[in-house]
């Protein structure tokens, strides 16, 4: 009989395969609209020359992302979900299949813009990255708490914004003190660049250093 | 034996009981942070001498969002999904149960931030609003078409920003009328008010028109 491969099945297969070709893969989640896809633009641009990038993806529908990354030169494929509100790893096991994994150092997966059930679905990735935009509000991590705890990395994003909106940057940092104390955060803005230096420090130690 | 009610017996359920009690609801979805509460609080303040005015909240966690909407002396009640990542019919049901339905006349539920699933779960409203914030950008309606095609009334939110983001509003409208040209669109700000007379007007039309 055919057992249904479960998500950890499936996650766990992702995960050799990527460790077999030494891949570094990355989830990267957020809200719709947080930046995810600006901030990978400008992450490919600062690291091209050093390290091999690649993207996976994912959305309800149309392929807008990955043609923005595509124009960058780097190898991406885009899942259309076609309604589905979260990756899961049977779907980026197929999207590996159709990428050249022994090119590529490390893998960002762009998930869903969902602030929910994407932390719940292990793609098989070696870590969870969210992005917050200062433009949603400092309340989000005593709100949406599961990915925010999740995540290894959080991104505060368009902090070029920060000045015109009510967000308080010391209330946001306390609550995901409570939730992550051991998060990483980055304080960003993908259209000015702040912050993105120690952001692809950051990058490049986790692909040089992690075995 | 017990029938275990699908989330169409619940809505239906609550239908009746709303249209018996001349109660007149609907369901405000969006992503996280686009300002359904914010615009929830303008509208309070704006419309509470007119018309008698309820709010149903739905959140993961936290009663932050009734906190905000009880500060204005109007009947409201906090659901917790606990970690749903949308509100349906049976939530709703219960939280009626709790609200003096018969000393009001538009119900709003404030439904979890979610661009996805939500407007798949029918809670037994009128009418789907939903709410979109310039500063997500204009591509939505295209990668998340779902809820746009659901919804009778789009409001675009903080429009005060919008000559800081590169949000193209004729894309945006081009792409909403592909995909539900009889959706009411209104260009709002809920901080600084503006757009509010054309929504308000629309909303006492709306309780005091419809049958
Ligand atoms: N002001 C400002 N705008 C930004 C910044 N980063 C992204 N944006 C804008 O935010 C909007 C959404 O950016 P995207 O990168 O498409 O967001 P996303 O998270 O990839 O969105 P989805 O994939 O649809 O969930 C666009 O209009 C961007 O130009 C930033 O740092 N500052
Ligand atoms: N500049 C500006 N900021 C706004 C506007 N409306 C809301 N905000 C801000 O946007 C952030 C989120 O607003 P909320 O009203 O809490 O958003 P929400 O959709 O209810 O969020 P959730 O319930 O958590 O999904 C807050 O920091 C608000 O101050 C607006 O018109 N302009
Ligand atoms: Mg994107
Ligand atoms: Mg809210
Ligand atoms: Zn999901
Ligand atoms: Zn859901």
């Amino acid at each position: 009989t055919r057992i249904l491969k479960t998500n950890e099945d499936w996650a766990g297969r992702n995960r050799e395969v990527l460790a077999g070709k030494g891949v570094k893969a990355l989830n990267l989640m957020s809200s719709p609209g947080s930046g995810k896809t600006t901030i990978l633009e400008r992450t490919v641009e600062s690291l091209r020359d050093e390290i091999r990038l690649g993207v996976i993806e994912g959305d309800l529908q149309t392929e807008l992302d990955a043609e923005r990354i595509r124009r960058l030169g780097i190898p991406v494929y885009q899942i259309e979900t076609g309604g589905g509100c979260h990756l899961d790893a049977e779907m980026v096991a197929r999207a590996m299949e159709q990428l050249p994994l022994e090119e590529i150092d490390l893998l960002f997966i762009e998930n869903v813009g969902n602030l929910v059930c994407p932390a719940e679905f292990d793609l098989g990735e070696d870590l969870k990255v969210m992005v917050a935009s200062v433009t949603e509000g400092h309340d989000k991590p005593a709100k949406y708490p599961l990915m925010f705890r999740e995540a290894s990395v959080i991104l505060v994003n368009k902090m070029d914004l920060v000045s015109a909106t009510d967000f308080d940057m010391e209330a946001f940092a306390r609550d995901v003190a409570k939730i992550n104390p051991k998060a990483e955060v980055f304080w960003v803005s993908a259209k000015t660049g702040a912050g993105f230096e120690e952001w692809c420090e950051w990058l490049k130690g986790y692909v040089k250093g992690k075995p």
